[in-house]
């Protein structure tokens, strides 16, 4: 349950949301232009907290961990991808991939070594010194995909990374992303509005009004 | 010709460009990410220049006109749709929308009711009030879309216009294009990746390496 406002501007962006999340599934999230999924989201990724109810994440109740501690959680275990990528502005490619890594005191050369491997997994080596505005929309949020990689989350979430993206860099990214969740367990969770890309995922949500009206594999859904 | 740079960071962004669009067309650019196609929509919407090359906009060459000059003729005949939609941040979305007819002098009432209106065409009218950090990400886009349409331009610029937005919607959006294009011979140019809504313009134009490899109606490219 998450409502903003009060009196005439009050708005239920989540009206009522159950919902589990089991390891290793990769799950898509769709519905309707402000039904909730990005609010859903950034619950999930502890990022923001519901107005009612409990999320756990591993049987933790999110409530009771203090602001460093959550800092932390995210910091070992998340991954995000921003509907607005949220790049640091006069920052190249390579070091804003390189911030999740600086965070875990990763050694200089080892952050970059990873940082552009995970700019050659998007395709983008050659832009690795390209600032966010040195950059196409499509290559923006790349690079926004690769940081949320470069740090190996457990969970990544994704909210419409492929938005901005052709049919060919889509399915390259959904490749990337499916290999990711067979291989290394990686669980996803991603917010996409063309159902055509549905079928990557074991279990698809479709959010109206702030609530979850379906859940289940793609082809039922 | 569009390049940024030079030696090892030279980016021939558009490499060799011709292209002519008619009075009250209906243009789709699609093209893989880093292609050109922002950069060449920019040059188009007298944004930007290009390196080498001209523009002539209703017969004239763009180069001969000075910044107050442009931005008149910006002002009066264009409308823009950003990849990154590029609102007021503090702002609320009825300010937004109002924004270009406080440059064209409309008096206040009249702003109101037109911005009010163009909200109601993208099914907003009930998020008048919010500002973009209190909106969703396809919120966001379509105040951007309203506020493109309410100077009701001869030529509208609109760069990946539906990129957030779920089918439903983007359907909803594309009838309003249409339909503006057919009853009021607004000419568009919209960049999209998805190609089931090419079928809605009578030409396409494909970009590859800063270059048009293909320009036709829907069906033959
Ligand atoms: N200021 C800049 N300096 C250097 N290179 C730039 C600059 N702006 C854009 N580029 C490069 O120019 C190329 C074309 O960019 P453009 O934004 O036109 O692509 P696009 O076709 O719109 O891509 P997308 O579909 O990803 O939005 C890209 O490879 C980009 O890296
Ligand atoms: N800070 C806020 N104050 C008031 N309302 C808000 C705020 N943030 C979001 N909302 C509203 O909550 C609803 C849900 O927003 P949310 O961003 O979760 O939608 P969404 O499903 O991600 O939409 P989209 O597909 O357009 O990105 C929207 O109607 C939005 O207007
Ligand atoms: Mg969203
Ligand atoms: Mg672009």
């Amino acid at each position: 349950m998450k409502v903003y406002g009060s009196g005439e501007a009050r708005v239920e962006a989540l009206a009522g949301v159950d919902v589990v999340i089991e390891r290793g599934q990769f799950v898509m999230v769709m519905g309707s232009s402000g039904s909730g999924k990005s609010t859903c989201m950034n619950i999930l990724g502890c990022l923001d907290t519901p107005t009612e109810g409990e999320y756990r994440f591993a049987g933790v109740d999110v409530a009771s961990l203090d602001r460093t501690q959550l800092a932390l959680l995210r910091r070992n275990y998340l991954g995000f991808v921003f509907q607005s990528f949220n790049l640091l502005p006069r920052t190249s490619a390579l070091e804003n991939v390189e911030l999740p890594l600086v965070y875990q005191r990763v050694s200089a050369r080892k952050r970059r070594d990873r940082a552009l491997e995970a700019l050659r997994e998007v395709g983008l080596a050659d832009r690795a010194e390209h600032t966010p505005a040195q950059l196409s929309g499509g290559q923006q949020q790349r690079v926004a995909i690769a940081r949320a990689l470069v740090s190996r989350p457990a969970i990544l979430f994704a909210d419409e990374p492929t938005g901005n993206l052709d049919t060919e860099r889509s399915q390259e990214i959904m490749h990337l992303l499916t290999t990711l969740n067979r291989e290394r367990a990686i669980t996803i969770v991603m917010v996409t509005h063309e159902a055509e890309l549905a079928v990557a995922a074991s279990r698809v949500l479709i959010f109206r009004d702030g609530r979850i009206i379906a859940d289940g594999p793609p082809q039922q859904v």
